[in-house]
């Protein structure tokens, strides 16, 4: 199966 | 006191249908520089960027940086009652808690004045590396959301596959499978029907469909959307918006655990 990832996994908060 | 006039008004009457089914409520960032928003969905797995440059707009005039929280719902409905060639001006006061539409038909014989209440919504800004992207394919944004559609009655994933041959869309589902082999074309007699690819290295990533069709609803705004693709990034897919900027979706790849 496939995990969807979030998109703060990959950019971080200011 | 802000106030920044949009000549073009069906702009953001197309940013708003754009976004309203993605992000419910978001803070504008208005400064120097431009009109600006960045939101993700609820699940945290799209975000949506657009900017709209001051030089943009007609008149621009934003005495200090402000940030209004909107219900992009409510704020589309009022948009919905400008007319496609009417002239819009977003007005709002230092420490008001509303903002203002006001429409102008090109004729200056109609003036309408649609008044929003603002709402406190803390959200973070997210730092967006300026990435070197492994694939950046140009389409027709037509194309693109023909594919989109196309694929998502089949399966609810989709595999982008970019090879020297060209860019791979792949689905699979309960009644078969799908691909869309779309390779490049410049020989056309109008820009905005070729297909361009540009293959740093060979790149595949799986995503949902439901977002990227989501994502479609932008199709109005630019005749051809750019899809960047990288194997450790979110993949982007931007539709400019006439000579003013431009409107930005990522989107979280979903990883073979």
């Amino acid at each position: 199966g496939c995990n969807q990832s979030t998109i703060t996994e990959f950019f971080g908060k200011l | 006191m802000l106030e920044l006039r949009l000549v073009q008004g069906n702009l953001l009457k197309k940013v708003l249908e754009a976004v309203k089914d993605l992000v419910t409520d978001a803070n504008f960032d208005c400064s120097s520089t431009g009109f600006s928003l960045q939101a993700m969905d609820s699940s945290h797995v799209a975000l949506v960027a657009l900017l709209l440059r001051s030089e943009g707009f007609e008149h621009y005039r934003c005495d200090r940086n402000v940030s209004m929280g909107m219900n992009l719902n409510n704020m589309a409905k009022m948009l919905k009652c400008a007319g496609n060639d009417d002239i819009v001006t977003i007005k709002a006061d230092d420490g008001s808690d509303t903002v203002t539409f006001m429409f102008e038909s090109p004729n200056q014989d109609k003036i309408a004045d649609f008044e929003m209440k603002l709402m406190d919504i803390d959200s973070e800004h997210l730092g967006i590396p300026e990435a070197e992207y492994h694939a950046i394919v140009r389409m027709p944004s037509s194309e693109f959301a023909r594919i989109c559609k196309d694929l998502s009655s089949i399966g609810d994933t989709v595999v982008i596959s970019v090879t020297k041959e060209g860019v791979k869309f792949s689905t699979r589902g309960d009644i078969g499978n799908a691909n869309v082999v779309c390779r490049q074309n410049t020989t056309v007699d109008k820009p905005e029907e070729s297909t361009t690819i540009e293959m740093h290295e060979p790149v595949s990533l799986t995503f949902a469909l439901r977002y990227m069709n989501s994502f479609t609803k932008a199709t109005p705004l630019s005749s051809t959307v750019t899809i960047s693709l990288s194997s450790e990034l979110p993949v982007v897919v931007e539709y400019k918006i006439a000579e003013m900027g431009y409107i930005r979706f990522y989107l979280a790849p979903k990883i073979e655990d």
